[in-house]
């Protein structure tokens, strides 16, 4: 399970 | 997208739109805090730069120009149009005390030491005190008009979704955001009081009176 770098929500 | 965050992005939405319809119709904006208005203008603006950057789907661009649109119309509204029915009295909250310790915290706890990274990491930890001074309010007049607790109602239920969101998010995608998650908790926390007397009050049509 990785940490998210990318924001993809609002 | 899974269903908890769609609900609790249109949820997010249905909220922008009781306040603006509230103050519009109403042509006051009395018993609003300008001081968190303020702060979620300065949430989204300092959360959503990256609109200029990356690109991610029709509908993320489009809700961060309405969210990003209408928090400043929402201030401009209240600073100036309606102006006079600012209570000004009772919206005291330093929001000083909150903007400074988001800052810090950024430049501290983020997960890369960029600009975009910790301006979107400000934003979360701001967001998650915004409403603060809203409730600062209700609890110093005591009351609150159902709209506005609607309003509060909808806004707290869409960071509480979007907790959902992100245990599905774990279990279905193997994804997470511990920034954003704590931060997610402590602002869901912080309307637990206001869910309450929300449930146990307004939904049998009593007005919101806070225990004096």
């Amino acid at each position: 399970i990785e940490q998210s770098n990318m924001h993809d929500e609002l | 997208m899974n269903i908890f965050r769609l609900f609790g992005d249109l949820s997010h939405l249905l909220a922008i739109i009781i306040l603006l319809l509230k103050i519009w119709k109403t042509r006051s904006c009395a018993g609003i805090s300008g001081k968190s208005q303020i702060l979620f203008a300065i949430v989204y603006t300092s959360r959503y730069l990256d609109l200029m950057t990356t690109y991610i789907s029709a509908y993320n661009t489009f809700m961060k120009i309405v969210f990003v649109a209408t928090s400043y119309a929402t201030v401009f509204l209240m600073y100036m149009k309606f102006k006079a029915t600012y209570d000004r009295n009772h919206d005291t909250f330093r929001i000083e005390f909150l903007i400074v310790p988001a800052v810090i915290l950024a430049l501290v706890i983020n997960q890369e030491f960029t600009v975009l990274e910790v301006l979107w990491t400000f934003s979360i930890y701001l967001e998650s005190v915004a409403i603060l001074p809203q409730l600062f309010l209700v609890s110093k007049t005591g009351e609150a008009e159902s709209i506005t607790s609607h309003y509060l109602f909808a806004l707290g239920s869409y960071r509480a979704l979007y907790l959902l969101n992100w245990v599905y998010r774990y279990y279905a995608e193997d994804h997470y955001d511990l920034i954003a998650i704590v931060a997610g908790l402590v602002q869901t926390v912080l309307y637990c009081d206001f869910f309450y007397l929300y449930i146990t009050k307004v939904l049998k049509g009593k007005k919101l009176q806070l225990p004096a």
